[in-house]
């Protein structure tokens, strides 16, 4: 479960100080189904960092399964994030010097899986993404829609209990997103809480339960599909 | 007016041999607003970076207000780019130890314009995009969003006499692309020659022309608003 209470994320700039965000609380059970929509700037990405581990509140709790995030040092948090969090970043973050396939199979490889096991894993993705002739081409010889593809089988490969994808379907036709959609809440279905942040409503409505920010703030929370 | 004639771009990778581009032949008139849509890996970004002069065909060739372009060499390339030709790139490509208003700001500075005159046109740009708050912070202070109106700042500061915009709006929501949309519109109305690569079928709509990629080749190319 994931519990954020009174969560802020304040950055300085030069004399400029920015909420990114603004007194957030909410409470996320397992394998819940969420969509994280508002308009740019609004602090989308910020609140999932957060989450994902990847940043720390300026002020307020962060509580993850009954551990208090904010009381772990750096070593731990990476530690809890590896195993536990699937990030799918809205620039990707790929190494450019590894193929798409070695991308993928990188987290397996920290984890000390053997190449039995996950070469079959890495292709199965691939497949399921429509990646399959693009396993050894490196990041800067992809298309925009196939690198996001890939950074999508990456967050997924260690099947993760959380996953956050920021924007999953940004650079894709829509045949491509129903893909990553597909694949994304079959994770869903098999018990992986799910958080998509999203500007395309039409993806932002498939979620169970939809959150709405502004200014830092969360201004909606409402469970149930709409259509 | 810019003249594609059966342009080919192949890329070579180990033994694979992807024909980006296959058999593209158009022409596009001074002043005209075109969209380009099609499945993730169609050939989009690499028929935007041929036109923009940002890569060379494998054969074809690719005439430009009568100079054909293949037989400048990379410093005449470059020189007609940085005069005539504003990009938007799917990746932003920012200049990450410099401010938002400085990455706007330089080809401005490379092209010799005094500070008493690019000053003003900066800033009038970062108004146009709501970036106004924005100006000083660098781009890892920045939002997804907000890189991507910055990278469209910079593509419009010049004037160029064609701008070249893949996937403009695939990080805004639908307020700030409207914003977006707005701003390199008024741009055609002046006389710009506009190209958009879009996933989103309305923004594709908006365009007066509309092309469709399928593996490398053009496969639809009408003329006049759908809606
Ligand atoms: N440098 C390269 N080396 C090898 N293959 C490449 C290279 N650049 C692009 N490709 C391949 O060429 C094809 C077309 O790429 P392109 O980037 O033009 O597609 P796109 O239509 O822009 O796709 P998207 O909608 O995903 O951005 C893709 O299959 C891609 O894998
Ligand atoms: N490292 C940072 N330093 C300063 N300000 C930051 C930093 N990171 C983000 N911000 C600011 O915090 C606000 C929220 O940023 P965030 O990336 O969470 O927005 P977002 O909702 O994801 O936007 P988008 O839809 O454009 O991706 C923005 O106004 C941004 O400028
Ligand atoms: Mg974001
Ligand atoms: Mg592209």
């Amino acid at each position: 479960m994931i519990r954020l209470d009174k969560v802020c994320r304040l950055f300085q700039v030069g004399d400029q100080e920015v909420r990114a965000l603004d007194d957030v609380s909410m409470v996320i059970e397992n394998g819940d189904y969420l969509s994280i929509m508002g308009p740019s700037g609004s602090g989308k990405s910020t609140l999932l960092n957060v989450i994902g581990l990847l940043d720390r509140p300026t002020s307020g709790t962060y509580t993850l399964d009954d551990r208090e995030t904010t009381a772990l040092n750096d070593d731990e948090l990476a530690h809890t994030r590896a195993r536990r969090i699937g990030f799918i970043f809205q620039s990707f973050h790929l190494v450019s010097r590894m193929t798409a396939f070695e991308n993928v199979e990188l987290p397996l490889v920290l984890a000390g899986v053997a190449p039995a096991e996950r070469k079959p894993r890495v292709k199965k993705l691939l497949d399921d993404l429509s990646l399959t002739d693009r396993g050894h081409h490196r990041p800067d010889q992809l298309s925009g829609g196939q690198r996001q593809r890939v950074a999508i089988a990456r967050a997924m490969v260690m099947q993760p209990t959380v996953l956050l994808a920021d924007e999953p379907t940004g650079n894709l036709d829509h045949a491509s997103g129903a893909e990553v959609l597909a694949a994304i809440e079959q994770l869903n279905a098999r018990g992986i809480t799910l958080i998509v942040v999203t500007h395309d409503n039409e993806v932002g409505d498939r979620a169970h339960r939809h959150i709405r920010m502004r200014d830092g703030k969360v201004v909606d929370d409402f469970a149930g599909k709409r259509t």
